[in-house]
């Protein structure tokens, strides 16, 4: 079982766009995923099209520890696809965390007794280094980072990757950069050129080849709770992520 | 002096350009302006293009109290503009200000040595609800919020719009919402049109009239350190800040 977080603190890069995404595609060769949804704006819960109800147990629940990880799985309408969804209360699960003992693996202990049920567990993280994310990133065998092709997402980067290499190194040596996955690229103007090529001449090939484009049917598509690759299979969106997928086999091979 | 937090949970959805935007149409028409950059990012601070120097006074310093709010003010190249940079320290934040009494009025009580300085103070929030976020809403006098025309941004208003009213009852009972902005408008596509016209069912006049449109332009700016008020005035982004900044001066005439 391979665990990978989709990690970056910029907001709005396509970090549950892509978490989704990747998972719908491993479905589809018969791979066993989960996705956990770690972000308490649902997002990843929504797009799959699975209701947040009350009572139920979410990503909330196995951080502070009144659950078990299997039990707050829910299936989703695609084969060999599960979910742990989130829910509004993960938005005070750090306030909560900051005195336990070790905070920062609880998520891993918590992942232990699941170990022989996925080949991948995907957790879509919020827009922050807190340590809802940290837990993510400890947790993670590797960490790949969507990354919106403008210079403001450019710039909060390297600061990014010295989060990571600093969780790597105090909490979970294991931890690799997996890859960097271009998003939301626009061929008709210059400023998303310019930004890959800034990341293809700094990051070399912990760049994905495939590149997401702009395409408006991916924004459409959680509004009817389907991914892309389900809601529009032949859009220019829904088959870069196609690419994407045996992009990350191929990676996740090598790794 | 009338303090304004930018707020929204979710991430990329215009805050930041929102708040220095309408921070330099003010001081193009005399006002006093002081922006807070509250989002350790930093996306503001480089978009005015301040850079963030080693020993400099933050906005995180002001939250751990180590100095004055005056202190960490440094002009911009606008006139009768300042700004106090973010920090990445402001990533921990959080965890110093837990176990603090009234850690909900940090930020208030810093401010008021300030009182009689500025027209307006402007506070960029970072995407989530934390006890940074908090300290800006219970700060502020109102709150604007800029609402991507997208699927997943409009989801989560609902859910923002009770917490700010709940900040309200319990923090700060003159707690305004003074108005939704709706940004990266696309005209090419019905998704737009279809969100616009749900806010404006639901939301009626706390809608600004003006929509901010998708401009490449807007993405360019923040590379040159500059608004784009000042990066491109003619362009379709900086007429509709504009257009927005007027309608900004109303609404406060009538809070
Ligand atoms: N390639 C794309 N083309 C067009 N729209 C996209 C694309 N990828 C994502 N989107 C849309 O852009 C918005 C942001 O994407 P998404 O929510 O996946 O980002 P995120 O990084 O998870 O955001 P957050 O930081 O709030 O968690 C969503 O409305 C999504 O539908
Ligand atoms: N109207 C617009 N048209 C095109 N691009 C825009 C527009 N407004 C903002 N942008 C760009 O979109 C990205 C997100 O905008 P911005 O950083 O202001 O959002 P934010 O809500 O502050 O993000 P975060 O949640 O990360 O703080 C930036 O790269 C910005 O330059
Ligand atoms: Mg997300
Ligand atoms: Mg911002």
């Amino acid at each position: 079982m391979k665990i990978i977080s989709i990690a970056n603190r910029k907001g709005g890069v396509g970090k549950t766009t892509t978490t989704i995404n990747i998972a719908t595609a491993l479905s589809a060769i018969n791979k066993k995923v989960l996705v956990i949804d770690f972000d308490p704006q649902g997002n990843a819960t929504t797009s799959l099209g699975i209701e947040k109800k009350k009572g139920q147990f979410s990503s909330y629940n196995i951080l502070t520890g009144s659950c078990k990880a299997a039990e707050a799985i829910v299936p989703t309408n695609l084969p060999h696809f599960d979910l742990i969804p989130s829910s509004p209360d993960l938005a005070a699960a750090e306030i909560e965390l900051v005195d336990l003992p070790e905070r920062e693996f609880v998520l891993k202990k918590a992942l232990k007794d699941l170990l022989t049920e996925y080949d991948y567990v995907l957790i879509d993280c919020p827009p922050s280094l807190n340590l809802i994310t940290i837990n993510a990133l400890v947790s993670a065998n590797s960490v790949i980072v969507p990354l919106q092709c403008e210079f403001l997402a450019l710039e909060g980067l390297a600061d990014l990757i010295k989060n990571i290499n600093a969780i790597k190194r105090n909490f979970n040596p294991s931890l690799a950069l997996q890859g960097i996955i271009l998003t939301m690229f626009s061929r008709q103007n210059n400023l998303s050129k310019m930004i890959e090529a800034d990341v293809r001449k700094y990051f070399g090939d912990k760049v994905y080849q495939t590149v997401i484009p702009r395409c408006v049917r991916i924004a459409e598509a959680p509004s009817f709770g389907k991914p892309i690759l389900v809601y529009d299979f032949k859009s220019t969106g829904a088959q870069a992520y196609l690419q994407l997928a045996k992009e990350f086999l191929q990676r996740e091979k090598e790794v």
